[in-house]
């Protein structure tokens, strides 16, 4: 009876390699109309995040791989987190998603306040 | 005793200019934590907005100013709008945010999705 992050998540997650250009993260970006890029290992564990602000707060520094502009201490929320307590992380750390792992850190899904915004909504 | 954008907007908002360059526009976003810049006009209309999306898609694009890549056609909200009202119509239209304006197309404020998602918080 309380939505969880697994509920709202987006399961079918596109994720990114620390290796990869920038211009991977910006043309994803461009192509998805989203904002948020978990970086991840061989074994899906989340590593880092990419959003368009680190992209675009990274322009004219002369950075190319997403290893250089990626965050490496990532906020996460597990399936069974309770929307609510989602969307205070959000706000408590200023940022507008999170990816959601298992126990071992493996990514399960995303959520954004796009997502969490949605509910207020109530869907069209 | 409905929410409205009016209640929830934040008043004081950064804006950009259609000829400023972006490397202005990412200091801002760099400097202020946030993603959503309006373009306003001499009148304080709005005319265009520039998120860090739009930054992000133009790397390596050789844009210059604002100008090459604001959007012109701006969805706004009004002050007394229902916020739920507001949130169907950032769902929509697939965006983050909406500059409020007053009845001339002055701005007045901004919500974005981060805001809607803090009324889910219920704050700390
Ligand atoms: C302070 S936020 C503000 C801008 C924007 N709303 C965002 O989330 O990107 C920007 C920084 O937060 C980082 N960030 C975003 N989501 C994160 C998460 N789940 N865990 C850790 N850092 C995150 C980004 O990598 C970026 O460096
Ligand atoms: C389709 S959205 C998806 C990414 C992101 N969440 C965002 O809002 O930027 C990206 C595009 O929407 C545009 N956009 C954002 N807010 C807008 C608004 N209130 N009115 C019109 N276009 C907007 C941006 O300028 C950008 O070109």
């Amino acid at each position: 009876r309380i939505i969880t992050a697994g509920a709202v998540m987006t399961r079918e997650v596109v994720v990114g390699r620390p290796e990869d250009p920038i211009t991977k993260a910006a043309r994803i970006f461009a192509e998805k109309n989203f904002d948020h890029l978990p970086i991840v290992d061989d074994e899906n564990r989340v590593i880092g995040i990419v959003t368009s602000w680190d992209i675009a707060v990274s322009v004219g520094k002369g950075k190319q791989k997403l290893s250089e502009i990626m965050t490496r201490q990532v906020i996460t929320a597990r399936e069974d987190e309770p929307i609510d307590a989602v969307a205070r992380k959000l706000d408590k750390f200023g940022i507008s998603g999170v990816p959601v792992v298992d126990a071992r850190g493996r990514l399960r899904g995303i959520v954004t306040s796009d997502d969490i915004s949605k509910l207020i909504g109530g869907g069209r």
